[in-house]
């Protein structure tokens, strides 16, 4: 995360760390339910082999050495079937839901966020020497409407319908390599929704070039389907 | 078919203190509008509703002349026509409040006899609106509205009323209200409030102050020209083709040598860039192309290559002569007094054990839930739109008044913010009583879509849908779709589809604070709350954290 601040510990009780096998920390998750989480299915791309991989959960430092820690293999990859940047993990056994460890909630199906929406990311990922290296950290901007996102000066027509844009037109502030595979966040009353998979950008904070997500109401039928089925 | 409150803006929660009013008793808000249109003790500009007890004022004045205060289950209904500053083709139906001749001599009142004997006086011509010294048309003038003037040696003169963009528009058409609703190729638009076929984040309820209706072509974002999203299942948006009006646009604000604000009204003649870079002539293409134009922003005095901020920016800006950097902010001098906004002071990196809630009646509430009870979003405080309000931090600096968070600047029960739908001023927020919380149990994983539980209430029970049909004192319930004993137009099924209105069963359809009522089969009592327990809250609901996020954002 490029700008923004160090998180209040375990305050976002969802993001977690996708690992090597030997606990090498290279992106960013979700956890969607205690035993599946939501990643970037690039972030899938060094290895199909789900022993290759290791989830890490509850923790705020990236060298996870808090006692909240959890820590669980993965027992199965989903990547999305039309090569959308969206993937599921099946976890080995389901996490321990404390106040370290909660799921974020999923939209509705196809339900729109509306332009001007404050939304968050968050993410161990690259800091562009801002600071905060090793601590969680999180940034907030505005969700901004394809069709702006669109326009020559900003992304000139690289974002799709399945994609969302977010961040600050003059940037100073985005996610980061590392942060890939985590959670877009937008508060929906009193709760947290995920709205978007840190997905791509061109380079990081850089003015008119805001980061894209994948829109993830867009695959709820999708997620649901793989959760039922397996 | 439209009804009569077509002509009226609505706005719920708010209140008017008005000296001249005429009280009714009313049984819908539409016979409340029909004693507006038929006052004749003076001229009724707006009208209070009060759903519950059906109680209906006449108002002479509105929101621009009255102070407007909060009030939970008061409706405001203001005429249009008395709201807008501008006028319809000859403006024989202006009521504004403009009062200077074109040249800029103050009008005389129609009912005075000096410097000019009038031969339109209010007496003469009641239905002509001549109020006070307000311009208008009496005589149905094709050149506008006028006025007899204060000066003894000029009789009459016309005023300078900008046309209401309804059937034009202005500049870019940012304020465009017309109903145009195709695009320039002959497509029709689709409904803003639709997601096909092409889905979209310019929702109306995010952009309350762009008027986005039904189908009609808008300019929400800053474009040359009002455009739609298409019907055409290939063409996801297209310009519209709105005429421009003929008389001049309204007269801007005098711009500034200096900056103040964002520097929307700077109008010097810096051209270069804080690093240094010359700017790019904007009606230049050359070496970047552009779409900020002197011809797609008419009223951006978009002149030579000097800064300027024409888009909203956070400072004046302009394209560069320089091939790597298309365009970059320039440094202007402050105006004197208009200090740059302080940057945010961080707040310290503690880990805080907090709950969402509020203690006493939410005065010193400092949290960041930020909608009301019915789930609206609420409006940064810092904002007038689309609630104008005169809760500011400079008027109430020890109410953190910050963001759109849920404040008590006022000492109310309990914490509330405007919201952000312009039919409703302002609501109570969605946050707990800290000593209603208990504390929580031992974990039981949450499933990721809570199903509800419908034998008792969360919060104050506005998602309520169970079964009980009797009020707390042990009456039986009405049923919604009946008007017996108790005619109501206000809640039933058809004007209130999302609220679960079913036969007779307890609901609460206006987010009462104190939760499900219904009206009763006592013809002796109207309305009356349900007694219904609360649920105990669940140990972990999806998105909800132990720990409260900082939410810092880049400044």
């Amino acid at each position: 995360i490029v700008a923004g601040c160090i998180s209040h510990p375990h305050s976002w009780p969802w993001q977690i760390s996708l690992r090597t096998s030997f606990g090498l920390h290279f992106c960013g998750g979700t956890l969607i339910d205690p035993q599946w989480v939501l990643t970037a299915a690039h972030c899938l791309e060094k290895s199909s082999r789900p022993a290759a991989y290791k989830v890490y959960l509850g923790l705020h430092r990236e060298r996870a050495l808090e006692a909240s820690v959890q820590k669980r293999g993965v027992e199965k990859l989903f990547k999305e079937p039309h090569r959308v940047d969206i993937a599921l993990l099946k976890l080995s056994s389901p996490a321990i839901i404390n106040d370290y460890v909660i799921p974020i909630c999923l939209p509705k199906e196809n339900s729109m966020l509306g332009g001007r929406e404050k939304c968050y990311v968050t993410g161990w990922g690259e800091t562009k020497g801002t600071g905060g290296d090793g601590y969680l950290k999180e940034t907030g901007f505005p969700v901004i409407e394809n069709k702006i996102c669109n326009r020559p000066e900003f992304l000139n027509g690289r974002v799709g319908n399945h994609e969302l844009c977010a961040g600050n037109i003059h940037g100073g502030t985005d996610s980061c390599q590392g942060d890939s595979g985590g959670p877009l966040v937008c508060k929906d009353q009193d709760k947290f929704v995920q709205h978007g998979v840190t997905s791509w950008g061109l380079g990081c904070a850089q003015p008119m070039k805001p980061g894209v997500y994948v829109r993830v109401s867009n695959y709820i039928t999708w997620i649901k389907n793989v959760m039922e089925n397996n | 078919q439209g009804t009569i409150l077509d002509s009226y803006v609505r706005t719920e929660g708010a209140w008017l203190l008005n000296p001249k009013k005429q009280t009714y008793k009313t049984n819908s808000k539409e016979e409340c509008a029909e004693r507006c249109e038929n006052e004749n003790t003076f001229i009724c500009r707006a009208f209070l509703f009060t759903s519950k007890d059906q109680q209906c004022l006449t108002l002479a004045e509105n929101t621009k002349t009255a102070v407007i205060f909060r009030r939970t289950d008061a409706v405001l209904y203001e005429k249009r026509i008395y709201l807008l500053e501008c006028k319809m083709r000859n403006g024989v139906d202006y009521r504004g409040t403009e009062a200077k001749t074109q040249r800029g001599v103050p009008c005389q009142k129609w009912s005075d006899n000096v410097p000019h004997k009038p031969n339109y006086t209010p007496e003469k011509y009641p239905q002509a609106g001549l109020e006070e010294n307000y311009c208008r048309n009496p005589d149905n003038d094709e050149k506008g509205p006028w006025c007899y003037t204060t000066d003894p040696a000029t009789r009459f003169d016309y005023c300078n009323i900008p046309e209401c963009e309804v059937e034009c528009m202005h500049c870019s058409g940012e304020n465009y209200h017309g109903v145009v609703a195709t695009t320039e190729s002959g497509l029709e638009c689709q409904r803003w409030d639709s997601q096909k076929p092409h889905s979209h984040g310019y929702l109306p309820e995010n952009f309350p102050e762009k008027d986005l209706k039904m189908n009609y072509c808008r300019n929400p974002d800053g474009e040359p020209r009002p455009w739609c999203f298409t019907t055409s299942p290939t063409k996801r948006w297209e310009y519209c083709d709105v005429p421009r009006c003929t008389t001049p646009p309204p007269v801007p604000a005098p711009g500034r040598q200096c900056l103040s604000g964002r520097g929307e009204d700077y109008q010097g003649t810096i051209s270069v860039t804080e690093s240094g870079n010359t700017c790019q002539h904007w009606s230049s293409q050359s070496p970047h192309r552009h779409a900020r134009t002197p011809e797609n922003y008419p009223c951006k005095n978009l002149e030579e290559n000097y800064c300027r901020n024409p888009d909203g920016e956070k400072m004046p800006w302009c394209y560069t002569t320089n091939r790597t950097a298309r365009w970059e902010y320039c440094t202007i001098p402050f105006c004197d007094g208009a200090e740059p906004e302080a940057p945010a002071v961080d707040v310290p990196d503690q880990a805080q054990i907090t709950e969402e809630c509020y203690e006493g009646n939410g005065v010193t509430y400092r949290g960041t839930a930020s909608f009301t009870l019915t789930g609206k979003k609420c409006q940064a405080w810092s904002s007038m739109s689309p609630h104008r309000h005169n809760k500011t931090a400079d008027q109430f600096p020890n109410a953190d008044l910050k963001e759109n968070y849920c404040r008590n600047p006022d000492a109310d029960r309990r914490p509330w913010c405007y919201t952000t739908d312009p039919s409703v001023r302002w609501e109570y927020c969605n946050l707990k009583k800290c000593s209603d919380q208990v504390p929580a149990t031992l974990p039981k994983p949450p499933q990721t879509t809570l199903e509800p539980n419908h034998d008792c209430i969360h919060g104050n029970g506005k998602d309520y849908r169970g079964t009980v049909s009797k009020t707390g004192r042990g009456r039986t319930c009405q049923e919604w779709s009946s008007q017996i004993p108790h005619s109501h137009d206000y809640f039933t099924p058809v004007t209130h589809p999302g609220a679960g209105l079913d036969k007779n069963y307890c609901r609460n359809p206006d987010g009462d604070v104190n939760g499900p009522w219904c009206y009763t089969t006592d013809p002796r009592k109207a309305w009356e709350y349900c007694d219904i327990p609360k649920c105990p809250p669940a140990q972990y609901e999806c998105g909800i954290s132990k720990f409260r996020p900082k939410l810092c954002a880049q400044r």
